[in-house]
């Protein structure tokens, strides 16, 4: 039965994090760096908005929870945003 | 629903399918597309006809990587196809990802379950939170033979284009949600120390040391078991747990359905006149198993392999009040008994109900 997975690389799961959220929750590539945080971030806010949709605890984290959603396979199909 | 809320102003859609993958026969491919087709034309107004060499309502095609449509596909796994919203051109597509497993059974993944749920997004459905939806975003399988649309997803497809010209509108399987008041179970059983309920497709599991409990397929731990079980149980001596479905029983160690199940009940001394099991339990300190069919039970003895001689018995005789039986388990030196949304434990040492209680006890609501 399912044990916790064996610790991955960071860099690795924040890229998971990021295409996931820009496929299905239309977050932004961000190609400016930032000098200062004004508000919240918005992947953490997007993270939100998925775990609320999944009925995950909404800790706008990539918890455990959250990354084995996001590994399943899926419908290409964004959870939000229109058609263009 | 889709932003903007769009739909398909006839009723009588066409489709035509633009190429075959060559990973399954072209024969269960357009059975796949047909009986998808019928999931939503089964529940709703809508008909679907197939045409060749002219452009249809629904086209529908294997592509591969960049396919020209700003939406390229990923290979095996992650993104396994999508679909657009009802309008022209391509609106109303669907795009199967090439490169994923496709299958007509329980290997890789199912054609018709994903063709089912991107021909949703071809109607104007969108994503589904509830995570038993055939719109949840998520791929799941569930046997093609044993589908049936959620209810979450004909009330949807049904706000959009009205009900079906039958006379008996269709219904379909509601999500359990383990705090419902009136949720009943059909069948439960300890596994490795949890606690395993079951009910439709679903199981809801339990570990007593956490307070949230796991609403998962049946088809996710075991994807050879069918839905609807009816009676389960642990032996704990023997690290295995054993699945009753009609007159059949499957035993399962851990992730795995041992080779040469299901097998008839009858090998284990029930008569022919048993048509089911509906419920068992194991008693650990025995090796005594017990089985729960209609208002009678069966004892049967693990290490002789055979039935108790005595045996059927009236429950009512020597388990009291409790009649009939959904669903039972033994733990910590108790029997639980499950009748509808009632629960009854029982003492065998005192051989009477010491408490009873509603069945989601279990849960903390």
């Amino acid at each position: 039965f399912p044990v916790a997975p064996e610790v991955e690389d960071e860099g690795k799961t924040l890229q998971l994090v990021e295409s996931y959220l820009q496929n299905f929750y239309n977050l932004q590539k961000d190609r400016h760096p930032h000098l200062r945080s004004h508000g919240e971030n918005p992947l953490n806010t997007k993270l939100k908005e998925m775990q609320l949709f999944f009925g995950l605890e909404v800790t706008g984290k990539p918890d455990l929870d959250t990354l084995e959603v996001m590994k399943k396979p899926r419908c290409g199909v964004p959870d939000v945003d229109q058609y263009v | 629903f889709t932003p903007g809320n769009p739909k398909w102003k006839r009723n009588n859609l066409t489709y035509r399918i633009l190429n075959y993958t060559p990973k399954m026969r072209r024969a269960d491919v357009d059975e796949a597309i047909r009986k998808a087709l019928s999931v939503w034309s089964n529940v709703t107004p809508l008909t679907f006809q197939k045409v060749e060499d002219k452009e249809a309502d629904i086209m529908i095609s294997f592509a591969y990587r960049d396919h020209r449509d700003n939406s390229p596909f990923d290979g095996p796994n992650g993104q396994l196809a999508h679909a657009f919203q009802p309008g022209e051109g391509i609106g109303g597509d669907v795009h199967m990802d090439e490169e994923e497993a496709w299958t007509k059974d329980g290997r890789g993944y199912n054609l018709f379950i994903v063709l089912a749920h991107e021909l949703g997004h071809s109607l104007g459905l969108s994503h589904s939170n509830d995570p038993g939806a055939l719109m949840y975003p998520t791929y799941s399988y569930t046997d093609p033979n044993e589908f049936l649309l959620p209810q979450d997803d004909i009330d949807g497809i049904q706000a959009i284009y009205g009900q079906s010209n039958t006379a008996v509108q269709p219904t379909g399987p509601v999500t359990p949600e383990a705090c419902d008041p009136n949720l009943t179970f059909d069948a439960i059983t300890t596994l490795r120390g949890e606690l395993f309920f079951f009910k439709g497709r679903y199981m809801l599991r339990k570990h007593p040391a956490r307070t949230e409990t796991e609403l998962n397929f049946i088809s996710l731990f075991w994807p050879k078991l069918p839905s609807g079980i009816q009676a389960a149980y642990e032996n704990v001596e023997r690290d295995e747990i054993l699945i009753f479905k009609e007159d059949k029983y499957w035993v399962i160690e851990g992730y795995d359905v041992l080779p040469g199940y299901p097998k008839p009940i009858y090998g284990l001394g029930f008569p022919k006149t048993v048509k089911r099991v509906n419920a068992a339990y194991n008693d650990e300190a025995t090796g005594k198993t017990y089985f729960f069919v209609a208002d009678r039970y069966w004892r049967y003895d693990e290490k002789k392999k055979s039935m108790d001689h005595g045996y059927p018995r009236k429950i009512v005789s020597d388990f009291g009040k409790i009649g009939r039986v959904d669903a039972a388990f033994q733990k910590d030196g108790y029997v639980y008994f499950f009748h509808g949304t009632t629960q009854f434990q029982f003492d065998p040492r005192a051989k009477r109900i010491v408490r009873q209680m509603k069945s989601t006890s279990w849960f903390n609501c």
